[in-house]
């Protein structure tokens, strides 16, 4: 789920 | 969001601010690749589809449109605003880009975390943004005395990708459990491209003489 958030990021 | 990832995106929105106002004020794109900048677009929307489905924040969506846009907006000031586009000069800006996007494509079909198309694609557009400015540099160096505002913003668009390493430390120092791999070899990789770049800038900038990259 963690790498999901790199997403956050443009 | 933390400082660094805030100051590495208005840094990357000053680069094309910067490249956008050299080819308004100049009415020329000499020095400028358009290569890069359709790979920069290609980055972009690969990356940006989620924009069809997930919403993040109204910072993410302003900055994902204006990146698309902006691309979009300085290739058709090259291929086709009447006098810009005569300033192009396409027998110097030669890089092959199949070389980069096909060995990129293979990669993200390969090693990625999901293998669907949205995010063989999201990975696809990591990998290509890391090698994506290389057309630019290698005509930065055919190029004798690189105008200034064409060198701010390789500076500039380098200088968002050291920030995101900043930010990225950042967060791995205050976030538990963040990791994201792809991103950060990627863009390591794509920051390490621009030692050489940043050399020399900074060189000349210190000298006060204008860039010229040795070939």
């Amino acid at each position: 789920a963690a790498e999901e958030d790199a997403k956050d990021e443009l | 969001m933390n400082i660094f990832r805030f100051a590495g995106d208005m840094t990357h929105l000053l680069s094309i601010i910067v490249l956008l106002l050299k080819i308004n004020a100049t009415k020329s794109c000499a020095g400028v690749s358009l290569k890069t900048q359709e790979l920069y677009l290609l980055v972009f929307v690969t990356r940006y589809l989620d924009l069809l489905y997930s919403y993040i924040s109204l910072y993410n969506t302003f900055m994902k449109l204006f990146f698309i846009c902006s691309s979009g907006c300085v290739i058709w000031y090259i291929r086709e605003h009447k006098t810009v586009s005569q300033t192009y000069d396409s027998a110097q800006d030669t890089f092959r880009v199949l070389f980069l996007a096909c060995p990129c494509m293979i990669l993200a079909l390969t090693v990625n975390h999901d293998f669907t198309v949205t995010e063989v694609l999201w990975t696809f557009s990591i990998y290509l943004e890391a090698v994506a400015i290389l057309p630019q540099l290698v005509l930065l160096q055919r190029t004798k005395n690189v105008d200034t505002l064409t060198g701010n913003y390789v500076f500039l668009l380098g200088g968002y990708r050291a920030l995101y390493l900043l930010n990225w430390i950042y967060r791995i120092l205050t976030e538990p459990g963040y990791r994201q791999w792809i991103v950060w070899i990627s863009g390591t990789i794509q920051t390490a491209i621009y030692c050489d770049f940043f050399y020399y800038y900074i060189k000349s900038w210190r000298n006060n003489e204008r860039l010229s990259l040795p070939s």
